[in-house]
């Protein structure tokens, strides 16, 4: 579909990618953490796109099987919410991840 | 006011009273932190409460300075939200908090 093909183009073509909503604090976290990281990532505030909002979350849902915000992609690939952002972080992967993915 | 009354009420009569939203992961979080202290807590999910939520969250914001959820109250003192608690726990003084307010 249309919208799928858009969330893959999107996800594909930025380094770090954040489904967000603006009110919500654990998304809040997540981009404070790529910006002290020294990451610009691409937000996505679901809640500013009037009815495509609950589509796209729901398309992302069923993409990568999480309905939750956060969603967090880097170089591409799915890694998560809010709480597997910090843990990757913490275990020194995500670091691993965002140089892998900008070396491409 | 009468919801002003209302809230008064509520934080007066119950141990621990938190503002809520079905949908939130900080929420989430100090409820389940008081659960872990053993603590029963009085929720309140405003997302449940139709056109009375935001009438609700908006009268809390004018009582206690916050108008973010979740809304924690302990022995009827506002105590913050999601980080001031955590904070509290961790500096030992909420649990003397619930047990000086059990106590009354
Ligand atoms: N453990 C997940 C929790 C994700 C979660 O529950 N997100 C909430 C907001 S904090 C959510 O998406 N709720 C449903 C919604 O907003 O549509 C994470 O770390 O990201
Ligand atoms: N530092 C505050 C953050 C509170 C906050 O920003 N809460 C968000 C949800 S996570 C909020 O209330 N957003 C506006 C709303 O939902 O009406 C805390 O620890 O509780
Ligand atoms: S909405 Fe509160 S943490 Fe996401």
């Amino acid at each position: 579909s249309r919208l799928e093909g858009s969330i893959k183009k999107t996800v594909s073509e930025n380094l770090v990618v954040i489904y967000s909503k603006t009110w919500c604090s654990y998304a809040s976290e997540v981009k404070s953490l790529f910006k002290r990281l020294g990451v610009q990532p691409l937000v996505i505030e679901l809640d500013e796109l009037g009815a495509q909002g609950p589509q796209l979350q729901k398309m992302l849902g069923r993409l990568t099987g999480q309905h939750t915000v956060p969603n967090v992609f880097v170089g591409g690939r799915h890694i998560g919410g809010c709480t597997d952002t910090l843990k990757l972080y913490r275990k020194g992967e995500l670091a691993a991840l965002l140089s892998e993915a900008s070396a491409k």
